[in-house]
């Protein structure tokens, strides 16, 4: 006896399971549930961790990645660095039902969704915003991703150049991934 | 990040994730959500996966991919998903982490490192609404 349909989610994002949940009962698709769902906490900005306005990168700019994948067809779709729009899973479902590719980046995965018809707009928020100028301008762009440049990362702001003599060690992060910072 | 694996009423399994990545990031990185396998997995002769966590390093052990495999080997969804955490955790041992696993028939299970517990949602025809589940992590 299998336990189907059902739809599981990770962290307490239960909105967006409800949603695929409701998908899966009128007899929709996986692949709707899965979009369906994870749209629901684009929208709703799940966390800050999942949509706009959330997790700005040193330029103070939120991007999008998203992927679907349909295990019937083995057939996938995947956007990374999304910009300007919101709807990054279903960006990601046009990859994979548009095109005969499976992954687009960057600006030119933004030029790839307004072609397919979505809309451009920006991914700041006020809150966002506040959030990159506390760490820049308050917090010195602590803490960072670089290591190995100049000057000290651990210290100053960028911009960097590369340091000609360093340890080729793995580094301990001093980045904190928790509840509300993570992939 | 979300991350989501769903099975429909003809056995199709998909899975998926959408995140805006670590705060701070250098412009141009991405993690392992978008990346197959990684953040996410599916396949309709096992089931599916899909994780989350710090994606710098966990891209780098495809553990979504791994669970599938578990499972494909006949793990418990609950032991693939711990087998792909503690790949990482042996090479990264304070790494944060979770993996969802879902087998094709229904079962699940998870597993986490760097945190003290992980909770996901499921919902199926068992209970009459979504219900929020905790697993303690290794």
């Amino acid at each position: 006896d299998k336990n189907i349909p059902i739809a599981i989610t990770t962290w307490w994002f239960y909105n967006a399971t409800i949603k695929a949940w409701d998908v899966l009962k009128e007899g929709g698709t996986a692949l709707d549930a899965i979009e369906q769902g994870a749209t629901v906490c684009e929208v709703q900005q799940c966390d800050g961790t999942v949509g706009y306005g959330g997790s700005p990168d040193e330029d103070g700019e939120t991007t999008l990645d998203a992927l679907i994948m349909d295990g019937k067809t083995m057939n996938v779709g995947a956007v990374g660095a999304l910009r300007r729009i919101k709807s990054a899973i279903s960006v990601a479902r046009h990859v994979m039902e548009r095109t005969k590719h499976s992954f687009l980046v960057g600006e030119l995965a933004t030029q790839f969704a307004v072609q397919m018809g979505f809309k451009e707009e920006p991914l700041t928020t006020q809150q966002s915003k506040q959030m990159w100028m506390k760490w820049h301008n308050e917090d010195n762009c602590q803490p960072n991703f670089w290591m190995n440049v100049k000057p000290d990362p651990s210290k100053y702001c960028g911009p960097y150049s590369t340091l000609d003599n360093f340890r080729r060690e793995s580094p301990a992060s001093n980045v904190k991934v928790d509840r509300y910072n993570h992939d | 990040t979300i991350g989501m694996v769903a099975i429909d009423g003809n056995g199709d399994v998909a899975a998926g994730t959408s995140t805006n990545g670590a705060r701070f990031k250098i412009p141009g990185r991405i993690g392992d959500s978008p990346i197959p396998g990684s953040g996410a997995y599916a396949d309709n002769s096992v089931g599916g996966a899909a994780a989350t966590g710090d994606g710098d390093v966990m891209l780098r052990f495809l553990p979504s991919f791994l669970a599938v495999e578990e499972m494909r080997r006949g793990a418990t969804p609950t032991d693939a998903a711990r087998t792909a955490v503690l790949r990482i955790a042996a090479h990264y041992e304070d790494f944060m982490g979770a993996v969802v696993a879902l087998k094709n028939d229904g079962q699940y299970g998870a597993a986490c490192h760097g945190m003290d517990t992980f909770p996901f949602v499921v919902q199926d025809n068992t209970k009459e609404s979504f219900r929020v589940e905790t697993v303690q992590c290794l």
